[in-house]
């Protein structure tokens, strides 16, 4: 049930280029990426292949992102898988299969060639099995202390060149939500399932809908605020499993911390509300009844579980509690403010600020304008030529379409066509209220509702 | 809905989170285009990938062979003008209209409902007991005068806001309907008049419903889609 697959570390949308003068790879080949895998993985030759998942094309590679000469550039046609043993910069086991390019000791002492029989002479010789390779650090006699070489000190034979062990390389920090270290088997051994695939175990968590978790390869993650770091295992008989992670000493400092409102997702929210928006009291962490749950406040130290407060443990859309009624287990707090998100104003305007003539150039966001003559990255509907008297100059806010809501501009993100500005009403600028004139109502086609299932439904 | 009853509201959508639970409902304006609350999403650049809206269906939590069902990835979410508390959600492809999908009408801009219409509110959230949470449910409320309401709030009420009237039984909305739609039958055709926010309690009794007055950010709805 292991895919050939876990062996590699994916790279989406993406080339490597190498230089025209290096041996041009093999033709490409059509196939699965699992099957590409499989031909690059018995092949001593092969540290790479892009994969076309549009054309099913693979091919294969002679090179990784370390070798010399060579560059990583987006190509949304690709997917490049690269071995893993030839990019970790930390050891699984006692590093026998580490192809990476660390060329120095622990002690800092270079090391010598592996071609070279200077100042050490010796018996190794460099071969695609063994991976001996330049002068980087190997471990071809299974040595227990990981991989090491000879060094160009002729007093100093050889030295451990003191790679750590994956699971020692990266520490985590709290529940490890942040982890993104290379440790890809589990407690008991056994490896990790990657991500992208959903055998042997379908999963929910694709790294296309949980951009923000780094769901990378087969990779230890924390997508759903376990207690720890754990991945779905190669193993059919179990699901899932937690990963030894080496907790790190010092626990970050909480950042931006917010009481009386919350920011974002509002993980950072440790305020005293403590009853749901709809007036229902919250049911405290410490206790398991009405709900049972696995937020231990012992468990979750970085997320301050105190007495019923609502907090967000796991990422959710807002703080929340599980609340003290028997039939709603979770409630979300939005009742609780949101923090405002906008620049302070710099200058305001009157009326609908159509005749402002300020040089604000910064949406509410503080995204930078984009300059009313350019094409990009959005093309305008409206432009200086469009509408010339309307002092569209530089990247300045402007409101040439006397927008009701105040002086705007297209941005330079390209996400974002437009947005308004950094600019509010000057105090005591007067708008027509809305309450004066109402007008007659005409609509067309929508809003239409078949009045029959309505009666049936009731 | 507190108070209300199960019913059918072919422009109300639900929005899911990236579990596929229900967290927040919307109204649909076009086929490729839900207008809800900013309250119900993390921020204005928020990365939508594995939010979903799901139309077409009475259920909050439908089987897999409800045969109207539809879900469609979000893409995108644009904030509103700063005082709005609106957001607009773009779908990756239209909705299909069908009898159990409309589009729901706007209003003209700056239009103010006439007080004393009777307007629908429909949600899959929190129903309190009052009704089967597992279907749509919706409810009426009258629209309360601006004047009337902003003396029952203490002259805190903004323009920006639209008041339904408090009815004895305790009808209102609650978690989880938030974005949803204040409809109004006008003219023989229902129009987005108000989206529900959240509030300190639900189906208060005593205190007008606020809701966020559309009418006053039609143009820059339709800028956004043209834009």
């Amino acid at each position: 049930h292991r895919s050939p697959l876990n062996d590699f570390q994916r790279l989406r949308a993406t080339e490597l280029l190498a230089e025209p003068a290096d041996q041009p790879p093999p033709p490409p080949e059509r196939g699965s990426a699992e099957q590409c895998a499989r031909r690059c993985a018995a092949s001593l030759a092969c540290r790479a292949f892009h994969y076309d998942r549009q054309s099913q094309l693979c091919q294969l590679l002679p090179r990784t992102q370390h070798s010399p000469r060579v560059q990583l550039q987006k190509n949304t046609h690709y997917d490049l898988y690269q071995k893993k043993d030839y990019l970790r910069d930390c050891i699984v086991g006692d590093g026998t299969s580490y192809r990476g390019t660390r060329a120095t000791t622990e002690k800092g002492l270079h090391c010598q060639h592996w071609q070279a029989t200077t100042p050490h002479d010796h018996r190794f010789v460099p071969s695609p099995r063994n991976g001996l390779e330049e002068n980087y650090c190997r471990n071809p006699d299974r040595d227990k202390r990981g991989p090491w070489c000879y060094t160009v000190d002729p007093k100093i034979r050889h030295q451990s060149c003191g790679i750590k062990k994956c699971e020692d390389d990266v520490c985590m920090t709290c529940n490890g939500e942040d982890y993104r270290g290379a440790v890809d088997h589990t407690e008991s051994g056994t490896e990790c399932q990657r991500w992208d695939l959903q055998h042997p175990h379908k999963h929910p968590y694709h790294p296309d809908k949980y951009p923000d978790k780094g769901l990378d390869d087969n990779y230890c993650r924390n997508p759903d605020s376990s207690e720890r770091p754990w991945c779905y295992t190669t193993d059919p008989e179990r699901e899932r499993e937690y990963c030894r992670i080496r907790l790190c000493k010092k626990r970050p400092r909480p950042l931006n911390i917010t009481t009386g409102c919350f920011r974002g997702k509002g993980e950072s929210y440790r305020g005293r509300a403590n009853v749901t928006v709809s007036g229902i009291p919250c049911q405290r962490w410490d206790t398991q009844t009405p709900h049972r749950h696995h937020f231990l406040p012992e468990k979750y130290p970085c997320k301050d579980l105190q007495e019923n407060y609502c907090r967000n443990p796991d990422g959710s859309e807002a703080p929340w509690c599980f609340t003290s009624r028997p039939t709603v287990r979770i409630a979300f707090c939005f009742h609780i403010r949101r923090c405002p998100d906008e620049l302070a104003a710099e200058e305001c305007y009157h009326g609908h600020g159509e005749h402002y003539r300020g040089h604000v150039s910064k949406t509410r966001k503080g995204i930078t304008c984009q300059p009313w003559a350019a094409q990009t990255p959005h093309v305008p509907q409206i432009s200086p030529a469009t509408h010339p008297a309307a002092h569209l100059e530089k990247n300045y806010c402007r409101n040439p379409d006397d927008d009701s809501h105040g002086p705007w501009c297209y941005t330079m993100d390209p996400r974002t066509p437009f947005d308004y500005c950094a600019i509010k009403p000057c105090t005591g600028s007067t708008v027509p209220s809305i309450m004066e004139n109402t007008d007659a109502v005409a609509f067309e086609q929508c809003g239409r509702r078949d009045e029959r299932l309505q009666r049936k439904g009731r | 809905i507190v108070g209300g009853q199960p019913g059918n509201s072919p422009w109300t959508v639900s929005i899911r989170n990236r579990v596929g639970a229900h967290f927040c409902g919307g109204s649909l304006v076009k086929e490729q285009w839900v207008i809800s609350t900013r309250q119900c999403f993390s921020s204005c650049d928020a990365d939508m990938a594995g939010y979903e809206v799901q139309l077409g269906t009475l259920f909050k939590d439908p089987g897999p062979e409800d045969p109207d069902q539809q879900t469609i990835p979000i893409v995108r979410i644009v904030c509103g003008p700063s005082e709005s508390q609106l957001v607009m959600l773009k779908l990756a492809r239209p909705a299909a209209l069908n009898r159990r999908v409309a589009l729901i009408c706007l209003p003209p801009e700056r239009y103010v409902v006439p007080e004393g219409t009777i307007c629908e509110i429909a949600g899959w959230g929190e129903t309190r007991g009052t009704s089967d949470g597992s279907v749509l449910n919706v409810a009426r409320l009258p629209v309360l005068s601006h004047s009337e309401c902003n003396l029952a709030l203490r002259g805190r009420l903004k323009e920006s806001e639209l008041c339904t009237a408090p009815l004895r039984a305790g009808v209102g909305a609650c978690e989880g309907d938030y974005g949803g739609p204040l409809a109004c039958l006008t003219a023989d055709c229902w129009v987005l008049e108000g989206v529900i926010t959240p509030s300190r309690v639900c189906a208060r009794t005593d205190q007008p419903a606020l809701f966020i007055r559309v009418s006053l950010y039609v143009d820059w709805i339709q800028k956004v889609m043209k834009m």
